[in-house]
């Protein structure tokens, strides 16, 4: 029979701007 | 006699592992600290394929929270990188090339068939095989449109202050000098010293200078084209904005000038293969001035055709380059009151917008279509210069 390729998990994102808002926070923790 | 058995070395299946806390020496070297210098005469978009060969060694051992660690990293190296160099021209094309290139082969190796047509078998040995990493494709497609924008900025950041000169002022066709209208003066469009003038070579020079560079990084064809097509709607815009208010660049003689120049650009177009960008035809406005300069305005027939003509210009512009123009001597007469009324009465049905002056900042949408490469992950190899010993070929 045809094997089906297990399917692939979905890595959920921030967006742009939630990743630089993370950014930022990180940075303002780190002196 | 003594056989010597050779050991076949392990073949690169395309794939670099490195430990967590090498994480941030990758972003430094690979990313923040990156000249792209460094990189000539290596594989354009270098940075992008490494990175995608981590990305997927991490993916093949199934952990989640590297991929995420990795990409959120990149993206935020990228936008730091570009933070600190918002004026280098080169920097920027840099990292949208290699930006685009990363979205491109996160699309490429995917898994997902409509973007596996062009593949080959042994790339496609190369998709990811755990993750689905749509939404991180958004975001590089967000970062790519952002860092389009930067370029674009810089570009006319450094085109804008010769247009005026270049495209107005500047007299490269022999023997107009002596048929300018009285009181013509050069100005200056942004400098205070008013010898800053420019010629048209000047604007050639940078145009040059910036496909160069483009062509160099290895920017996708598509994107290169759709710059020329935003630079040269700004170079319209300025030059037609500036004659729409200035009475001594209205003559025919100007008109003659103009039409010449952006002949020049048209013909810098072609030269460089970049004539299907719709870059002309964002010039329609400016040529069609150029033209109505020229045109004889004085029998209704002449009306007519100025009318048939200007189908780019707006009634308002056309009125206002009919009012402001100024006759090259004495034996050539004002554009009577009667003449523009009958313009006017001739294009009193077209639904033209309000406003005189075109937004020279509009920014055309852009587009980054497919473009996969014929690259396999295992022929690419890492040079000495990026210090990345830490990286294993798996």
């Amino acid at each position: 029979g045809i094997r089906h390729p297990r399917p692939r998990v979905l890595l959920k994102a921030p967006t742009l701007a939630e990743m630089e808002e993370m950014n930022i926070s990180e940075e303002e923790e780190s002196p | 006699r003594q056989v010597t058995v050779q050991r076949k070395e392990k073949d690169f299946q395309g794939m670099l592992e490195y430990h967590k806390d090498d994480e941030a020496a990758l972003i430094r070297n690979l990313v923040t600290d990156l000249k792209p210098q460094t990189l000539s005469g290596t594989v354009p978009c270098l940075p992008a394929y490494i990175l995608y060969m981590c990305i997927r060694h991490a993916d093949y051992t199934n952990d989640d929270l590297k991929v995420h660690s990795l990409l959120t990293s990149t993206i935020n190296g990228i936008k730091k990188v570009l933070k600190k160099h918002n004026d280098d021209f080169e920097m920027t094309t840099f990292w949208l090339s290699n930006t685009c290139r990363l979205l491109h082969c996160l699309k490429q190796y995917s898994g997902d068939e409509g973007f596996m047509t062009q593949n080959t078998a042994k790339q496609n040995e190369h998709c990811l095989k755990n993750f689905d990493l749509t939404e991180y494709r958004q975001v590089l497609s967000d970062l790519s449109i952002q860092i389009y924008q930067q370029l674009i900025k810089i570009a006319e950041g450094l085109l804008q202050p010769m247009i005026v000169s270049a495209m107005l002022e500047n007299e490269s066709i022999q023997g107009l000098s002596g048929v300018k209208p009285t009181g013509y003066r050069k100005r200056s469009s942004s400098m205070i010293d008013g010898d800053n003038s420019y010629c048209l070579e000047a604007i050639i020079h940078q145009m040059n200078s910036f496909h160069t560079v483009m062509c160099d990084q290895g920017l996708d064809p598509e994107i290169i084209l759709q710059v020329f097509k935003q630079l040269f709607y700004m170079i319209n815009a300025v030059t037609l904005n500036n004659l729409l208010l200035r009475k001594d660049a209205c003559s025919w003689s100007t008109g003659m000038q103009l039409r010449y120049n952006i002949s020049q650009l048209e013909e810098w177009l072609r030269g460089r293969n970049l004539h299907q960008s719709g870059a002309v035809q964002t010039m329609e406005p400016l040529i069609q001035a150029a033209q109505l300069l020229q045109l004889k305005k004085k029998t209704h027939e002449d009306a007519e055709a100025i009318c048939c003509l200007c189908t780019a210009l707006s009634t308002q512009q056309i009125v206002k380059i009919l009012n402001l123009y100024t006759p090259l001597n004495e034996f050539e007469e004002r554009v009577t009151v009667s003449f523009i009324r009958t313009i006017q009465a001739q294009l009193q049905d077209r639904n033209d917008p309000q406003q005189l002056l075109l937004d020279f900042k509009h920014m055309f949408p852009v587009l980054f279509p497919f473009n996969p490469s014929s690259l396999t992950m295992d022929s690419i190899h890492i040079p000495a210069c990026l210090n990345l010993e830490f990286l294993n070929e798996v």
